[in-house]
């Protein structure tokens, strides 16, 4: 796994994330990456890596709106101009 | 694990 600080330099983080508990894809995997966010800029989040960790939460047995509702508060809280993605290229067999 | 996993729902898709 790698660990990828994404600055928030963007109004918008800018991923598309596609699974979560009990669906096919066990864990959040990014399937869209925008053009002009913030992980756009960062440049080191990729189409495909699997989410594991987000500011060290977990994302494992979150249901895909769980998952998704604690990545979006992570880049909204004003307490950090950062996320710390933990990420893997492939799928955790679970 | 791989049949268990064909019968799971696919998941939705959420932008953020």
């Amino acid at each position: 796994a790698t660990l990828i600080r994404v600055m928030k330099t963007a109004p918008t983080l800018g991923i598309a994330i596609e699974g979560g508990a009990k669906t096919r894809q066990p864990l959040p995997r990014i399937v869209t990456i925008q053009r002009g966010g913030s992980a756009h800029n960062c440049s080191k989040l990729k189409v495909g890596q699997v989410i594991l960790e987000v500011n060290g939460i977990s994302l494992q047995g979150k249901e895909h709106r769980e998952a998704a509702r604690i990545i979006a508060e992570a880049f909204k809280t004003k307490e950090k101009d950062h996320m710390d993605f933990l990420v893997t290229e492939f799928n955790v067999s679970l | 694990s791989c049949d268990k996993r064909l019968t799971l729902p696919p998941s939705e898709i959420t932008l953020l």
